[in-house]
């Protein structure tokens, strides 16, 4: 069986609302290190991959490996009905086919349950290979936010290019273009900072749509981490305390 | 501006 509490239910609303518009069904696998959802979007451009500690939980037990099959959109709606500051546990027997969700307010007697239907899905996991990458960026993540939200305004794809000189943003619109260079700062212990680890100049594309949907994890984690090697994908990491959340994306060729 | 890959050419689909 699965037990997993919560200090705050809020953590896993950020967690779903950051996956929810690029998978609709995903298993929770869930073993004795913690739970893992790896899930591609329909198009297979891009995969997220989420990882939650069991040392990161109030109180964590799984006795042996599970998937639990969620329908993110149904997920979604249950978890509305708690408060962000609720304890939340999440239950599940062996081989049931019901997820059980209790919300225990902090600062009152109230105790609210939800039990939510599961699914069998069909997902095998994808090999994700170790990649050494050529440029890693850390900036904030409210920064790649706002860059790739202002870019989306214009165009539909941005180029990004990591040099010396710093991380380049740009896109090409019908109507307008736009460019944004950050460039390193000096100081790496700032949480403003933008830290650029470089091997070798790197110039790729990519569709902002899906990096519009990526930068909603900045709810999770100030900082943010882009890796990238040329004609590979994307790697855009968030490590929060109790785990991660890692998006791939496949990167756009030729003009 | 460019065509869209997939991530299959990249990661090993099962």
């Amino acid at each position: 069986m699965l037990e997993a509490k919560l200090a705050e239910a809020g953590t896993l609303k950020k967690l779903l609302d950051a996956i929810k518009e690029l998978v609709t069904d995903a298993n929770f696998e869930c073993n004795e290190e913690g739970i893992n959802l790896q899930a591609m979007d329909n198009s297979h451009v891009a995969l997220v991959a989420v990882h939650l500690e069991a040392a990161g939980f109030k109180r964590y037990r799984c006795d042996r490996p599970m998937p639990l099959g969620v329908n993110l959109t149904s997920l979604t709606k249950v978890l509305k009905c708690a408060k962000d500051d609720d304890i939340t546990t999440l239950k599940a027997a062996d081989e049931a086919d019901v997820l059980n969700l209790v919300y225990e307010a902090k600062n009152s007697d109230r105790i609210a349950e939800y039990d939510m239907k599961l699914m069998d899905i069909d997902s095998d996991t994808l090999g994700i290979p170790d990649t050494e990458y050529d440029a890693r960026v850390t900036m904030p993540s409210a920064e790649f936010t706002r860059v790739v939200r202002d870019l989306s305004q214009l165009g539909e794809s941005v180029r990004i290019e990591v040099s010396k000189e710093g991380v380049r943003f740009a896109s090409e619109g019908e109507a307008a273009n736009g460019s944004v260079l950050m460039k390193q700062t000096d100081d790496d212990e700032d949480t403003q900072a933008i830290t650029i680890e470089m091997n070798q100049h790197v110039s790729l594309t990519f569709s902002l749509k899906y990096l519009v949907n990526f930068s909603k994890s900045a709810s999770l984690c100030p900082r943010v981490q882009l890796m990238m090697s040329n004609d590979v994908p994307l790697l855009v990491a968030y490590d929060f305390g109790q785990g991660y959340i890692r998006y791939y994306l496949a990167p756009k060729i030729g003009d | 501006m460019g065509r869209q890959q997939t991530l299959a050419k990249f990661f090993d689909m099962p």
